[in-house]
């Protein structure tokens, strides 16, 4: 699943998420990729986040709506997206997931449960991306 | 804290192809749902790990189906799909759903009926690949899956998926991956 957030020169903000969900799936389901809040949310009054994992259960958590709506409630994008994942952790011990959270400045961070996480960012002037490694909590 | 433009999306390696897609529209001026369209996209086509786009994880009778979703911060409106039949740019039908309807979902068949109304074109989303890789895990029993109490005896009665139309030969190159555990 690719999740991305974007915000334009002149401060405009917007998500996507595409997907094709779980091998060996049963036909019809559908993950979280395409439930807003879950693959992916943005206000840009507040910020934005995008998300993969284990969708059959982040789709019941919204941990993208929770992680805006905690920046929102003044969380750094980093806490946002912590607090968001802990909160499925709490639930199902062993979710995979991955948030990466970035608030409408620019501001981000990024948590995940159960697997190494990466993400990828660019900004300003860099002329290629940054990776960055984000270890479970 | 980041400079505007900005992009951020999730992995790393054959991912930032979306960074790139997204940031060189944002550097061109482009609006940052175009900008996220455009790296969603650039992800379906390069078909990323194997976890996006066409020709990854078959479903038990071996079709791929996609899903996708984008979100405007200004407006709050949103487009999405599931369980996308037979189309591969599913984000752009995703903005479609924004732009030309008041709705946020539309799902399978009627989403697929709908982005051929919009001019996308119906292929076969199923790939030698996708395909080997379903049939080896039917030889494998069917395991790993998603049912509850399943015994392999019912396994060999799950059917293959064959397009109601010719599929079209991929001049694509296959790109060998190797599925991560199976997540969205």
């Amino acid at each position: 699943t690719v999740s991305v957030i974007t915000i334009s020169e002149r401060g405009q903000m917007a998500a996507a998420t595409s997907t094709n969900g779980a091998a060996h799936k049963v036909p019809g389901r559908v993950g979280d990729g395409p439930i807003v809040g879950s693959g992916s949310y943005v206000d840009g009054e507040v910020g934005g986040c995008g998300a993969t994992g284990d969708g059959d259960l982040m789709m019941r958590f919204l941990p993208c709506y929770q992680a805006v709506e905690n920046m929102r409630r003044g969380m750094s994008p980093s806490i946002a997206a912590e607090d968001a994942v802990r909160r499925m952790l709490r639930r199902f011990p062993l979710i995979q997931a991955g948030l990466v959270v970035v608030d409408k400045n620019g501001n981000f961070g990024a948590a995940a449960s159960n697997w190494v996480f990466t993400y990828s960012w660019r900004s300003g002037s860099m002329s290629n991306p940054e990776v960055v490694t984000v270890q479970p909590i | 804290c980041a400079t505007l433009p900005f992009v951020i999306n999730t992995w790393g390696g054959p991912f930032t192809v979306t960074t790139d897609a997204a940031f060189v529209a944002l550097k061109s001026s482009a609006t940052a749902l175009d900008a996220a369209e455009a790296g969603a996209s650039a992800c379906e086509v390069s078909q990323c790990d194997g976890t996006v786009g066409y020709g990854g994880s078959p479903d038990e009778r071996c079709e791929t189906t996609l899903d996708a979703l984008i979100m405007d911060g200004t407006t709050m409106n949103a487009g999405a799909v599931a369980g996308l039949r037979r189309v591969k740019n599913a984000i752009g039908v995703a903005r479609r759903v924004l732009e030309d309807t008041q709705h946020t979902l539309l799902v399978g068949d009627h989403a697929t009926a709908f982005a051929l109304e919009k001019g996308f074109l119906e292929v076969d989303l199923a790939t030698d690949e996708s395909r080997s890789i379903c049939y080896a895990w039917k030889e494998n029993n069917c395991q790993p899956n998603f049912r509850v109490g399943f015994g392999s005896e019912s396994c060999p009665s799950i059917e293959s998926y064959t397009p109601d139309f010719p599929p079209i030969k991929h001049n694509t190159p296959i790109i060998t991956h190797s599925f991560p555990q199976s997540h969205d």
